[in-house]
């Protein structure tokens, strides 16, 4: 992996988006890597709808939570995904409205990556942002810095909430994630999580997965 | 200096070895790198041993350094967030130029122990609790005694910048109590975090940790076994 790098600096990540009073953070997730993964693919950055999988992937309970796994396959057999303006966000769960007609990306497979960082690194700077799932601990209260729960307190094993790998380096030698979340830019730094890199810390690396466009 | 050998070429160090600042000074640069002046960490004690190799002298240091009080009033309220961090450090001396091999810091074992578990207990189920009557010792405590006005100030910051409404006095007032809590816990979190992050006040502040995680996290990554992928293929050497 390079020492360091952000797909923000390169165009592939859309502006931060707030899921509101809603558990959706597995549809932002995997629309943020879908998102990548197009841009990558197909060189144009599109804002690509949650609320088609809040409301039509049925395999997920919409606001009470998903997993990405489950949210691939759902894109995959409905036929793609629309953008946020054609089927923007309600933050609550509707009838399906989805039209084939109107998807403008698709996604052909699904791949779950190592759990090895150093991997993930290599993986995210070659292919593009990934789809991880971490333990919340802490995050209420976050406001800037990186973030370096002790291990107890922010077991891997207690995942909770799904993000966006969106970079990765070092600040003042300590290596973190640049991750990007679903509550809005008025949380954090600007939206994005900041979050140690090379310990595992809070279960990152136990739920990294992408779509695949070919 | 005295010192008892460990093994071929090694030394044991006492605390005010001299030999040993230089290396320990050179750590703490790196330590507060970034950092701008008035939140650099200080020196506490050091001790460490030194290995001498054809690269040059390789030292082994276990420091404690001081973190200065916070002084955001969005991220501590509590004059009780001095930290202080036990660290390791491996630095090789190679021709007079420092280099850092190795770092590895944490909060102080004593403190650990009682915040993490203090930082599981329960809100109250008593809609009616004031600020001052959670944090009883706020009202012998001189330390503490304006924390009830400050804690309302910064609620009512809160408040203004968040666009909080609530539906009645008492409504507000339970608010009122949880924030203040939560920015207790927030400190407490603040203090067992290995990192540079800063935990304060948010827009989840007025929010209960049940009421968090049932409004906004996802209890399915947990619960339900995740459908197998197919494993990425490794990469190509670019």
């Amino acid at each position: 992996a390079p020492p360091e790098w952000d797909w923000r600096k390169k165009g592939a990540v859309t502006e931060v988006k707030d899921q509101g009073m809603c558990g959706s953070c597995w549809a932002f997730s995997v629309t943020g890597n879908v998102e990548g993964q197009w841009f990558l693919n197909r060189g144009t950055l599109l804002s690509l709808s949650e609320q088609e999988l809040l409301d039509c992937d049925k395999v997920d309970k919409a606001c009470l939570g998903g997993l990405p796994s489950n949210a691939y396959t759902a894109i995959e057999k409905l036929g793609g995904l629309e953008t946020e303006d054609d089927y923007s966000y309600q933050g609550h769960v509707q009838a399906c409205s989805f039209s084939a007609q109107m998807a403008k990306v698709y996604i052909n497979d699904s791949v779950e990556l190592s759990q090895n960082e150093q991997k993930l690194a290599a993986w995210l700077a070659q292919k593009g942002p990934i789809s991880v799932a971490i333990n919340a601990f802490g995050m209420q209260f976050y406001r800037h810095g990186i973030a370096h729960p002790l291990r107890p307190l922010c077991s891997p094993w207690l995942i909770d909430h799904a993000v966006l790998l969106v970079g990765y380096g070092n600040r003042s030698n300590i290596p973190f994630w640049a991750i990007k979340n679903s509550w809005g830019s008025d949380w954090g730094e600007e939206g994005y999580y900041y979050l140690h890199r090379g310990s595992g810390a809070c279960g990152v690396n136990t739920m990294a997965s992408s779509a695949v466009v070919n | 200096v005295p010192f008892k050998p460990r093994a071929a070429g090694a030394r044991a160090w006492e605390p005010s070895s001299p030999e040993l600042l230089a290396p320990a000074r050179f750590a703490l640069d790196e330590y507060n790198r970034g950092r701008a002046a008035g939140s650099r960490a200080v020196l506490g004690t050091v001790r460490g041993r030194v290995r001498r190799t054809a690269q040059g002298s390789l030292y082994s240091l276990e420091a404690t350094l001081e973190e200065p009080p916070c002084k955001d009033p969005l991220v501590c309220l509590l004059p009780v967030s001095k930290k202080t961090m036990l660290c390791t450090f491996e630095i090789l001396n190679e021709l007079g130029k420092h280099i850092l091999l190795r770092r590895d810091c944490g909060p102080v074992d004593t403190k650990v122990t009682a915040l993490v578990s203090s930082l599981f207990q329960p809100y109250p189920d008593n809609r009616n609790e004031s600020v001052s009557s959670f944090l009883p010792q706020l009202n012998s405590d001189p330390l503490h005694q304006d924390f009830s006005m400050k804690i309302t100030s910064v609620f009512k910051d809160f408040v203004a910048t968040y666009n909080r409404t609530y539906e009645s006095e008492e409504e507000a007032q339970w608010r009122l109590s949880v924030f203040a809590r939560n920015m207790v816990r927030a400190q407490k979190i603040q203090a067992l975090d290995r990192g540079t992050a800063q935990y304060g006040v948010t827009k989840f502040s007025d929010l209960t940790e049940e009421e968090f995680r049932t409004i906004y996290l996802n209890p399915l990554l947990r619960e339900e076994p995740s459908k197998k992928m197919r494993l990425a293929k490794s990469l190509t050497d670019p």
